[in-house]
């Protein structure tokens, strides 16, 4: 009945005993605590005929039909099993049959290892949908985060805003989303929520103390730019494609984060390459 | 020969590859042309490896790689009870701390660094989870976890055999699991 809590010598992540979605990461050595609910959601995607007020949803275009995305949850909580061990400590949840997590915290490191599974997204309600993870603060961020363009220049962006000429927003979703090639995070004056990725996705930060990323897609029409047919790969099997992939999550002082996630995110790039050879010898006869 | 994954990567700079604006079957095309070229390449990191781990005139035997180990498939270490994990890094520092895991069949293993000493491993379940894929599917029941340590530039060879009786309890220090179930909620799609 309790929340259920995980740490290493870092961090301690915290689970709500209700819901089984994380809700408290704590940085131990630095005391910084983030409240935060992290979940997954889903956009329902534009329909329509591709005149201009009624652009569809496709390839290449990104434009949900609404601000607010659909919470993809089960009742009760989400938590399926809890793993401890000197090693690593994991935490397993389902949010749906078709989306699952495994939260990772492995002995000594900074961060915390979200490996999410997403598909085959449904399809039978006809309905197009792009999942986001998203992750929801206490952070007073000001409407600005933070964005990599090729991992190393480091862009802020602001909400409904252009640097260089006047925005008249008319998508508030999309028109706020940015490349994330490898990392995004939000800051207030002592916290700093970094979250770098294995892949490069889009992302934004949509209200205050929020960041998501998206992590799949799935739609049913053209959006008339010229692929000529609907981002609707089903995959061998026909279903639908199953993606994975992981986030790796920092919390540190603003100061600490630039070498840190600079640090983690160079080791993710280049990470060490593994190969396996069938071994005969004895370890005395190897050595 | 070994230019075809720098190929397949000049084909795949175009802003439909990058972006995933391209007819279904030129995706596929981009992925044949990929993957045959990371082949490629892994056969030419076996031959440098090899290369560099030749003892005296005793070639090692050419390296496996395993591309689907993030759903805990790797048919070398569940099929072998006794095999060699080499590490490279190409990064120009050390890297401490990073975690192996290994599909493998056996119920503990002892993992021996490259200076002859244990490793401390851990191992954890493979669950529907953390296995859920269709198509080829491992047969790993447990995955095997742990830390390793590589030089800037450098290789790193992890010798790891099966424990049998006698071996599990001299030397393995295996860090324990303990598993906390939950009965899985019941969302009304499922």
């Amino acid at each position: 009945r309790e929340d259920i809590e995980i740490h290493n010598e870092h961090l301690s992540l915290i689970f709500d005993t209700t819901t089984g979605h994380l809700k408290t990461v704590t940085n131990l050595k630095n005391k910084l605590i983030l409240n935060v609910q992290q979940a997954f959601y889903w956009y329902n995607s534009s329909t329509g005929n591709n005149q201009d007020s009624t652009q569809r949803s496709g390839a290449y275009i990104f434009r949900p039909n609404g601000t607010e995305p659909f919470p993809i949850h089960t009742k009760g909580s989400v938590i399926t099993k809890v793993v401890t061990g000197a090693l690593v400590q994991e935490v397993h949840q389902v949010f749906s049959d078709w989306v699952t997590q495994v939260i990772r915290l492995y002995d000594g490191q900074l961060h915390a290892e979200l490996e999410w599974t997403v598909g085959p997204i449904p399809f039978k309600d006809s309905l197009g949908k792009e999942i986001i993870t998203r992750f929801d603060s206490d952070m007073q961020t000001d409407k600005k985060f933070y964005t990599d363009s090729n991992g190393r220049e480091i862009l802020e962006r602001e909400l409904n805003h252009r640097l260089t000429w006047k925005l008249n927003q008319t998508e508030p979703v999309a028109g706020n989303y940015y490349p994330v090639n490898s990392r995004i995070f939000i800051k207030d004056n002592s916290r700093q929520l970094t979250v770098l990725t294995d892949r490069s996705q889009g992302g934004a930060s949509l209200k205050d103390g929020s960041l998501e990323l998206m992590v799949h897609r799935r739609m049913f029409y053209d959006d008339n730019f010229g692929v000529g047919e609907a981002l609707n790969e089903t995959g061998v099997f026909g279903e639908g494609l199953v993606a994975r992939g992981k986030h790796y999550l920092m919390l540190e002082s603003p100061a600490d984060s630039s070498q840190l996630h600079r640090n983690l995110g160079e080791q993710l790039y280049m990470a060490p390459a593994v190969s396996f050879t069938p071994n005969t010898f004895s370890t005395q006869d190897w050595s | 020969s070994s230019q075809r994954f720098r190929e397949a990567m000049a084909v795949a700079q175009h802003h439909d590859a990058v972006s995933g604006t391209e007819k279904q079957h030129v995706a596929y095309d981009y992925a044949m042309r990929l993957h045959a070229g990371a082949v490629e390449c892994q056969e030419v990191v076996s031959h440098a490896l090899a290369g560099k781990m030749k003892k005296g005139s005793v070639e090692p035997p050419a390296a496996q790689f395993c591309a689907y180990l993030n759903v805990s498939i790797c048919p070398t270490t569940e099929e072998n009870d006794h095999f060699s994990v080499t590490v490279y890094n190409p990064l120009a520092r050390q890297v401490t701390g990073h975690y192996l895991r290994l599909p493998v069949n056996g119920q503990s293993y002892t993992v021996t660094a490259p200076n002859g000493k244990p490793v401390k491993t851990q191992m954890l379940k493979v669950t529907q989870q953390t296995a859920k894929v269709r198509g080829p599917r491992g047969n790993a029941t447990s995955e095997l976890v742990f830390p390793v340590t590589v030089e800037a530039l450098g290789y790193s060879t992890y010798l790891i055999s099966r424990a049998t009786r006698t071996t599990r309890s001299l030397f393995m220090p295996q860090a324990e699991t303990n598993v906390i179930s939950m009965a899985i909620p019941q969302s009304p799609r499922m």
